[in-house]
């Protein structure tokens, strides 16, 4: 269709993609009980999802930072995983880029993203092989870095009314001692994105 | 870009742990 928004398209598969990985990871690093996971198939491979009010939150999260990724102001959307007194352990940290304007000419492009997203999920699946394991009692936030003053943004990014958003602390940005762990980089037509975990040495 | 000038994050908290079981319990 010549009139699709290729913007929309673009902020429509991300955060469909990064619904999925965010369950995913909350499973995979045991920030919840994993009774309350019920396993699904997305992109062809098993994921892990998470119902009520916890998926309710990440679904308006992610709705809020949708607005963001259409204009292509989001650079970085970071899952913070944090210990007891809220110091970051473990930042994974999906780094945005898109092309400059251009059609999406066929299904076959937007197949060959979702081959793309798939071998990211899987690599978020077993991602628990190459860290180390959280403190009890962890919780997360997600933190989106816009690439202008986020006060610029604020407007944007608050399409939902009672679900407020407030520029972040440097406590949960900074990370003293952190090692750098690769996960997965993907370069399509549409979307460029690497995903990596910054990790706390000693949690 | 260094700081919290660029990032954002929403006010509210997630659930935690223990409120997730707190509500699995009532159940």
């Amino acid at each position: 269709r010549q009139d699709l928004n290729f913007g929309q398209v673009v902020a429509d598969i991300l955060c469909e993609f990064l619904e999925v990985a965010i369950h995913l990871i909350l499973y995979v690093r045991d920030v919840y009980p994993s009774g309350i996971f019920q396993k699904r198939k997305k992109y062809n491979v098993p994921v892990q999802e998470l119902n009520g009010n916890l998926n309710q939150y990440i679904q308006d999260t992610l709705h809020c930072v949708k607005p963001l990724i259409e204009k292509n102001e989001a650079e970085k959307v970071v899952v913070v995983i944090m210990d007891k007194e809220h110091h970051p352990v473990e930042r994974f940290v999906f780094e945005i880029s898109q092309p400059p304007l251009l059609s999406i000419s066929s299904e076959t492009l937007l197949s060959h993203v979702e081959q793309l997203l798939r071998a990211m999920i899987l690599k978020i699946s077993v991602c628990d092989a190459v860290l180390d394991n959280n403190p009890p009692g962890c919780t997360f936030t997600v933190l989106v870095h816009t690439r202008e003053a986020a006060t610029r943004n604020m407007e944007k990014v608050q399409v939902i009314k009672d679900f407020p958003w407030i520029v972040a602390d440097e406590q949960e940005v900074h990370m003293e001692e952190a090692k750098l762990v690769p996960l997965k980089t993907m370069t399509s037509d549409i979307l460029k994105m690497q995903l990596y975990v910054e990790e706390k040495t000693r949690k | 870009k260094s700081g919290g000038t660029h990032i954002l994050k929403p006010l509210m908290s997630p659930p935690t742990r223990e409120e997730i079981l707190a509500t699995l319990m009532d159940l």
